[in-house]
């Protein structure tokens, strides 16, 4: 699964996921991707979010939605939220997850239970980042 | 506040340090690289972040790297089948697609779909006319499937015969 997170000059937010899936998944299952709240989701006045990892877990957690939904109404911070996004009913949802967010700052939070997570930020007028380990 | 920041993943998986070489470590970080690059040359230049994030995911599904578009993960058929979403926060308008096969960039039907379809979410066959319909690239799995990906499907395939063939493991 690839994601991407963005702010433009105007002050919007998007959000984008792509994936292929797991490997060797059933023909015709659909992971947490396309599932809006689930995988993927924007809104300005909050933050947009992108997720990676075991679709499954991600969509019974809502992940995506429970980042925006904890900045939104439990007044977390960005990073605050997207850890808690990450240990969310770990009981109930074992699986490796990934969490990629930005708010309408442009500020970025990375969450991840697998310690290797590819990623990238690049902010205006600064220079790019790349990482893959924790 | 920043005048305008793009981030991006790659996906997020349980691998160790030893299973990863230099040269594929340093493959994976120029992949990212030219996502970043895809998606702050459009912010750059005013453009907004739907065509922003939709670059830089591109770019990954052109990657053979990547899991998304060319090089991505084999169903148990050993086919590809693409799942992607794109969203709006100005608007909250949503593009999202699930199981499609031969669309080129999976990420650029879910924006058609979020910019000309009253539905949110188009699947299989369905999602892939609205493509036709919209001019978008269509490519055969030869396109998709890498060696790499070929032979990883191969050996899982292998391991559940094996698996099956294990005495007391058949059943008459």
């Amino acid at each position: 699964t690839v994601g991407a997170v963005a702010l433009d000059i105007n002050g919007n937010l998007a959000a984008a996921t792509s994936t292929g899936g797991l490997t060797d998944q059933l023909k015709g299952r659909v992971g947490d991707t396309p599932i809006i709240g689930g995988g993927t989701f924007a809104n300005n006045e909050v933050c947009a979010v992108s997720c990676t990892g075991e679709g499954e877990v991600i969509m019974r957690g809502a992940l995506a939605h429970e980042v925006y939904a904890m900045m939104k109404y439990a007044g977390h911070s960005l990073q605050a939220a997207t850890e808690k996004a990450i240990q969310l009913h770990a009981d109930k949802l074992q699986g490796d997850r990934g969490i990629l967010s930005m708010d309408s700052s442009g500020k970025v939070a990375f969450g991840f239970n697998t310690g290797f997570m590819k990623r990238g930020y690049w902010a205006a007028d600064e220079e790019p980042f790349v990482a893959l380990w924790e | 506040m920043k005048k305008f920041a793009i981030a991006i993943h790659g996906g997020a998986e349980t691998t160790k340090p030893s299973e990863l070489d230099n040269k594929k470590e340093e493959a994976y970080k120029d992949g990212l690289a030219d996502a970043l690059k895809a998606g702050y040359d459009v912010l750059e230049k005013g453009g907004s972040a739907l065509d922003a994030v939709e670059a830089a995911v591109n770019s990954m599904e052109r990657n053979p790297l990547f899991n998304a578009g060319r090089g991505a993960s084999l169903t148990e058929r050993g086919e590809n089948e693409f799942d992607a979403a794109i969203m709006d926060g100005n608007t909250l308008r949503v593009g999202a697609v699930g199981a499609v096969r031969y669309v080129q960039h999976p990420i650029s039907l879910a924006k058609v779909i979020l910019q000309k379809c009253d539905y949110c979410l188009l699947v299989g066959t369905g999602a892939e006319e609205f493509a036709l319909a919209n001019n978008l690239s269509l490519k055969g799995p030869e396109y998709f499937v890498t060696p790499e990906k070929k032979e990883a499907w191969l050996d899982k395939q292998q391991n559940k015969v094996e698996k099956k063939r294990m005495p007391g493991s058949m059943t008459d």
